[in-house]
């Protein structure tokens, strides 16, 4: 048997000592530590839910079940550029991105989604959209019977698909029975003054560079002087 | 972004990663993190002997029967060293084929930072690229890609240091499983995986030891 491992991240980018400070610095540093923990602690622990049932022994959670629990921590956790805490596309909306993939197999390993709005933990979405397409990708696709009582059809279900983008996604999260929030709950006034301090960054400095008379090369995606999450 | 490298007790390796995307990106834009190959990348494959074995000082490994050692050449040596915590010297041996050891090598890969630049090099699936056919031990084939003067950050250009162009940080895990002829596991090494070009990348890892690290900075 081998021993279970995990590595977590929350982000690279033009980080500095200077630009983090001493708080922020201590904040990431705490929750990181708690998330790598509680993980840890996650994914060495047979899962209570077989004890309950005698037929099967009790079992220690997979590698999918372990890097996904750890990812919804991080997703939860406002300090991080991911589902509350997540960034603001130039028109001031959220647009959540999450992936999957494993290393044993050969049937599909990998699913992503993106173009997401109303996915509480969009890495659970990647997850069942892994998990039902190999199902269905091998013929043993469960029926998805649980209208969503939307007045349409149900989609038959992930089929073998890799990469699943926005309406579709978010209807076959709501027939998984994903938790659906508002896209208000994504918001935290620190990325929407991010968002906002840096367009007008780029419109003061384009006015400027038009002004001398030279091309602009500003973005408001990244800056020298402040880390900006770049995904 | 967000993300998490898992290795489980049957041996297998599972990668996910969330994220917002780029600050201020456009409306529709889709970032790496969703994309196959370029935020994110895992597969297991099987190689003859164990090219990638550590020897401390040169000695030889037990496991090996002995055959002409393939000396490193002094750079990828340093290259190596520089990136290992202690000074490993990896000296592969020719394996004798008839009755030689067979290795599994599983990797899985978490990526983030500017995801057009990891899309460009197909950052994730090169790092496993780097490992299985160079036979290259996984850390040094990440730093390849995303650490200083890596593929990423090579990608750039002109335009490295302006608008993030190249920036990034990559995580991971690596198994090896050596078995002998017969099929019986002689050794397993797992290891963590992490560099990164830019100012920083926020990380935390178990040591097999069980002790939890959170990093930020180089030497933080």
């Amino acid at each position: 048997q081998v021993q279970p491992r995990l590595i977590i991240h929350g982000g690279a980018g033009n980080i500095t000592p200077a630009s983090l400070g001493p708080e922020r610095y201590v904040a990431y540093r705490s929750s990181l530590l708690t998330i790598v923990s509680k993980a840890h602690t996650y994914l060495t622990t047979p899962t209570q839910s077989n004890y309950n049932s005698p037929s099967s022994s009790s079992k220690l959670p997979s590698a999918l079940e372990a890097a996904t629990y750890a990812v919804t921590l991080l997703e939860d956790n406002p300090l991080f550029n991911s589902g509350h805490g997540a960034v603001f596309t130039r028109d001031g909306i959220n647009e959540l991105e999450a992936s999957v993939m494993v290393s044993r197999g050969q049937a599909k390993r990998g699913v992503g989604v993106t173009g997401l709005r109303h996915v509480r933990n969009p890495i659970l979405l990647a997850k069942k959209v892994l998990e039902h397409g190999k199902d269905d990708l091998l013929g043993r696709g469960k029926k998805l019977d649980n209208n969503t009582g939307d007045g349409e059809p149900d989609v038959p279900s992930a089929q073998g698909h890799t990469l699943i983008h926005g309406p579709t996604a978010e209807k076959l999260a709501r027939q998984y029975g994903l938790e659906m929030v508002d896209p208000s709950y994504f918001f935290t006034q620190k990325r929407w003054d991010e968002h906002v301090r840096a367009l007008e960054r780029e419109k003061r400095e384009q006015q400027d560079l038009l002004g001398a008379g030279t091309a602009s090369g500003v973005s408001a995606t990244w800056s020298k002087d402040e880390y900006l999450p770049q995904g | 972004t967000v993300g998490a490298v898992a290795l489980d007790v049957e041996g297998v390796i599972c990668v996910a990663t969330s994220t917002g995307g780029m600050t201020n990106k456009l409306t529709g834009r889709i970032g790496d993190t969703p994309v196959v190959g370029a935020g994110f990348w895992a597969e297991e494959w099987t190689e003859e002997g164990d090219p990638t074995s550590p020897h401390k000082n040169g000695s030889r490994n037990p496991l090996y029967s002995p055959g002409p050692a393939v000396v490193l050449s002094d750079a990828l040596k340093r290259l190596i060293a520089d990136c290992l915590p202690s000074p490993f010297l990896y000296t592969p041996t020719l394996q004798d084929s008839s009755g030689g050891l067979t290795t599994t090598r599983s990797i899985g890969v978490s990526g983030t930072g500017n995801g057009d630049s990891f899309f460009r090099v197909s950052a994730a699936r090169t790092v496993g690229a780097i490992a299985r056919y160079s036979s290259l031990p996984s850390v040094v084939a990440l730093t390849k890609v995303a650490g200083p003067s890596g593929e990423l950050q090579k990608s750039a250009d002109d335009r490295w240091g302006k608008a993030g162009e190249g920036e990034g940080g990559i995580i991971g895990l690596e198994l090896v499983v050596v078995r002998d002829a017969s099929g019986n596991v002689v050794e397993t090494r797992s290891d963590i995986l992490q560099d990164y070009n830019c100012g920083g990348m926020f990380r935390a890892w178990i040591d097999e030891e069980g002790v939890a690290y959170a990093r930020i900075f180089r030497k933080d």
